[in-house]
């Protein structure tokens, strides 16, 4: 095992068990402020690890951050790593950081779709899915950023298990949606949850399944274009912000819809960087810049996550 | 390992509703196993798909017949997948 993160290259593409062995080296590196949990297993049986950022205390006011939940986005992932380290890194220098780890956890889940993950590094790079079978088609998968409780099986979801936005059988039918809802239930005190995707360049707030704007509409949205400006900022990348709804589609039983609808006020998705290239294959010289652009945007959330308590 | 030989990323401007219903249509019909990486939804936003190559003449085709403007963002996906492995395989070692 790496004995330190500092020869790790962030700038690189890894496969699931360097980033799982990398997870292990960053715990051992930071003791007192990272914590590695495993929520449940994927389908295939793959741990599913949230790293847990915490100074103390019980059961903190907390912020939830997926990635990857859609295997072929690869820059998430990617994203998600060099986040962790950066936060285990700036915590003790970097002031509002300090700040918000002094009364808030972070919980980060880097490889939401372990299975399609691994499958998009030795079968199929362009896989989306999870890697369930589907009973009484020969289509595998389905949709996991379309399989939660909200406004499910609705517009801008599929019924057909061939389809790239198969809602499955149910709500969270599928085992790696169900480990998040577990863990973010039975810890009910979670006051942000954003999640990571890519490619789009867009900052959206709920809702998806509905064109009705949220109760939060304005807060959300002047949240969302102060961060947006704070990423901007760095190498001119630019962003839409707004709902999900009217930025892009009506999509039904996304994850962040379900975190609002469950009291979750500062539910955000991220569709990170391509500048217009490279789509999902993103060279990894763009991971540094494209995480480190990113990580202005996700300090800024946290950051009045932490100032307004609810 | 599945292979992208040939396959193409064609970045589609909308430049009405029409031309947007003209995608969506594409899209609904699942024809010629279209892979939409950004989705037909708004003239503001360029819409990105990926072409098998056994495709490509006829989405061209098609796209011209409505004058439909369009540009190759990526010439030859697996050649780019090639290099993505290429550097993870460098990396790793």
């Amino acid at each position: 095992r790496q004995h330190n993160t500092r020869d790790f290259n962030f700038g690189a593409y890894h496969p699931l068990e360097t980033i799982y062995s990398w997870m292990d080296t960053l715990v051992d590196q930071h003791p007192n402020l990272v914590t590695k949990l495993e929520i449940g297993q994927s389908y295939e049986n793959r741990p599913m690890y949230v790293l847990k950022f915490s100074t103390g205390g019980t059961n903190r006011p907390a912020i939830w951050m997926d990635l990857g939940i859609h295997s072929r986005e690869w820059v998430s992932q990617a994203t998600g790593v060099w986040t962790a380290n950066k936060i285990a890194t700036d915590y003790d220098t970097d002031a509002s950081l300090t700040a918000v780890l002094k009364t808030m956890d972070i919980y980060m889940l880097i490889v939401a779709n372990p299975d399609g993950y691994v499958f998009s590094h030795t079968n199929d790079r362009m896989w989306r899915k999870t890697r369930s079978p589907n009973s009484g088609s020969v289509c595998v998968g389905v949709d996991p950023n379309r399989n939660w409780d909200a406004g499910f099986g609705g517009p801008g979801a599929s019924t057909n298990p061939c389809s790239e936005t198969y809602q499955g059988s149910s709500a969270h039918s599928e085992i790696e949606v169900k480990n998040i809802v577990n863990l973010i239930q039975s810890h009910g005190n979670f006051k942000s949850f954003i999640s990571v995707h890519a490619y789009s360049q867009l900052l959206m707030y709920p809702y998806g399944y509905t064109c009705r704007s949220a109760a939060d509409q304005a807060e959300l949205d002047s949240v969302g274009r102060a961060a947006v400006q704070k990423l901007t900022s760095l190498y001119g990348t630019t962003y839409k912000v707004g709902s999900i709804c009217t930025i892009i589609y009506q999509a039904s039983g996304g994850s962040i819809d379900w975190s609002y609808d469950v009291g979750i006020k500062y539910s955000f998705a991220f569709e990170l960087r391509d500048t217009g290239r490279y789509g999902f294959i993103l060279p990894a010289d763009q991971i540094i810049p494209t995480a480190s652009e990113t990580w202005l945007a996700l300090k800024h959330i946290m950051e009045y996550v932490h100032d307004h308590p609810y | 390992e599945r292979l992208f030989t040939g396959d193409q990323v064609i970045r589609v401007d909308a430049q009405s509703e029409e031309q947007l219903k003209l995608l969506q249509i594409l899209e609904s019909e699942e024809k010629w196993n279209l892979d939409f990486w950004r989705h037909p939804v708004s003239t503001e936003l360029p819409v990105d798909v990926r072409v098998p190559r056994s495709h490509l003449g006829a989405l061209k085709e098609y796209l011209n017949a409505h004058s439909i403007p369009f540009t190759v963002m990526i010439d030859d996906v697996q050649e780019l997948l090639d290099q993505e492995k290429a550097e993870m395989r460098e990396n790793h070692i």
